[in-house]
């Protein structure tokens, strides 16, 4: 069975806000490492891949693996119940048909307990192999949300090129052109607004601006976000969740004529 | 939508 409780039980509804757009309904697969999610849109465009490991949660047991087929529309309705500073815990049986989640105040003078209809869902999993990527950039995720939205009300795609003078987000649309250049920028006291580029070779590649401004949704669950680009691979957008724990979205790139 | 690639290009089947 499996029994997993979350003090920074925010993480959980931020999780779900920040893919519910994305996928609907999705297997949560549990085993003794943790709780992992990959799913793909319908238009088989992106990809989310997500690991609660098992340390971010006190007491973790789960026995033997466990899919929890959940759909995603209706475990928001069940979180909008969570309140800030509530523990969560997860409970469900080896193969469940539902799933127990239980909200307690911190101060322990409420408990909020309800049942989730789960469904068997059949989904493909996707391997995805290690990357060394070509650049790495690592910036506040608040700029590349604000980056992501300004552009996308000029044009439906974005082209990232990174190069030694910096990464460049680039856009064409009807009305005209826009660009936004960030440069390696180290803030000792405010580290969270330091932006990192690392460099092996330069890439240029394009986006759709709808799905990238769809990550950015992830965007509460941490400061940071970091973008991984390659020629012709798919783009990692990265958020931490709490220790190594993560979100992680892949968008296939634009094909060029 | 025209141009745009497909993820299950890039990645395998498990």
């Amino acid at each position: 069975m499996l029994e997993a409780r979350l003090s920074q039980s925010m993480v959980l509804k931020k999780v779900v806000d920040a893919i519910k757009d994305l996928v609907q309904d999705c297997n949560f697969d549990c085993n003794d490492s943790g709780i992992a999610l990959q799913a793909m849109d319908n238009s088989h465009v992106a990809l989310v891949s997500m690991l609660l490991k098992a340390e971010s949660f006190e007491p973790y047991r789960c026995d033997r693996n466990i899919a929890l087929g959940v759909n995603l529309v209706s475990l928001t309705k069940v979180l909008r119940a969570l309140q800030n500073d509530d523990l969560v815990t997860l409970k469900a049986d080896d193969a469940p048909d539902s799933l127990n989640i239980t909200f307690e105040s911190s101060t322990a003078d409420r408990i909020s307990e309800y049942d989730l209809k789960l469904m068997d869902i059949d989904q493909e999993h996707l391997g995805i192999p290690d990357t060394e990527y070509a650049a790495t950039v690592t910036m506040p995720s608040t700029e590349f949300k604000r980056i992501c939205t300004d552009l996308q009300a000029m044009s439906e795609s974005v082209t990232i090129e990174a190069t030694k003078d910096g990464i460049k987000f680039s856009c064409a649309g009807d009305i005209g052109n826009g660009a936004v250049t960030l440069r390696n920028y180290q803030n000792v006291e405010k580290e969270h607004l330091n932006v990192d580029i690392e460099l092996t070779e330069p890439v240029s590649l394009t986006f759709s601006l709808k799905y990238l401004v769809n990550f950015c949704k992830a965007q509460p669950l941490s400061d940071r976000v970091k973008i991984c680009l390659s020629n012709e691979v798919p783009l990692l957008v990265e958020y931490l969740i709490t220790g190594t724990s993560y979100l992680r979205f892949y968008l296939a790139p634009k094909v060029r004529d | 939508e025209a141009g745009q690639g497909n993820i299950m290009s890039f990645f395998s089947k498990k």
